[in-house]
């Protein structure tokens, strides 16, 4: 386990920490797309299925079970406890033009033709572009409030960093996973443009608002 | 060649 790893995981634990924190307190849901939160617990549910057939290690074990619950937590807050505040009007992406592809490129290209590494292979790459429903939102609202803005920037920084754990592991362990990897760009290559906006308006205390 | 990963990583 190396630096750009431990970082990347508490990175990617706070975004999902700041996004209940945010709800919880507010009592609102507003500007959170529910379909991408529903997508992100659905792609730890299929990673995670080997919680109950593979033990790896204490902190595994654990960080998945954090993950799992803070996901089902969010779905429950935006669909149930405060779905009076959840704007579905605008959390309008189309899931099947996500799912669909992402399906089908799960059993064409796998390592094995399994269940569990079909399911881990579509969790991967559904998690590439999970956040689109959320981005899509943001680009259809023309804002995002700045909370939800720090949230998507630790979400986009723990793609970063685990770039950075690929990089260091491969050079000293020559270990890679090119399904991991290839998707792992492709997801990170979908935040570049708000940390664009991230650095040039929020650092700078001004409102992500879109012209 | 194709390899079943180590999936160590979260």
């Amino acid at each position: 386990m190396n630096v750009f790893r431990i970082l990347g995981d508490v990175s990617h634990l706070l975004a999902m920490v700041i996004l209940l924190v945010k709800i919880w307190r507010s009592k609102s849901c507003a500007g959170i797309s529910g379909k991408s939160q529903i997508l992100f617990a659905l792609v730890f549910t299929s990673r995670y299925l080997d919680l109950l057939t593979n033990f790896i290690s204490i902190y595994n074990t654990v960080m998945k079970v954090v993950f799992l619950l803070c996901a089902y937590v969010t779905v429950y807050l935006i669909y149930g406890k405060f779905r009076k505040t959840f704007d579905s009007e605008n959390d309008s992406f189309r899931l099947e033009f996500l799912l669909v592809p992402v399906i089908g490129l799960s059993f064409l290209e796998n390592y094995s033709f399994t269940p569990t590494e079909i399911l881990w292979t579509f969790s991967i790459y559904l998690e590439s572009v999970a956040i689109l429903p959320q981005l899509f939102m943001i680009s259809k609202t023309g804002e995002a409030e700045t909370i939800t803005t720090h949230y998507l920037f630790f979400l986009g920084l723990y793609r970063a960093l685990y770039l950075a754990n690929w990089i260091w592991r491969y050079h000293t362990e020559n270990f890679y996973d090119q399904i991991a990897v290839v998707s792992g760009v492709v997801q990170t290559i979908f935040y570049c443009d708000f940390f664009y906006l991230y650095i040039t308006k929020v650092l700078k205390g001004k409102k992500l608002s879109l012209p | 060649k194709r390899k079943v990963s180590v999936k160590d990583e979260l």
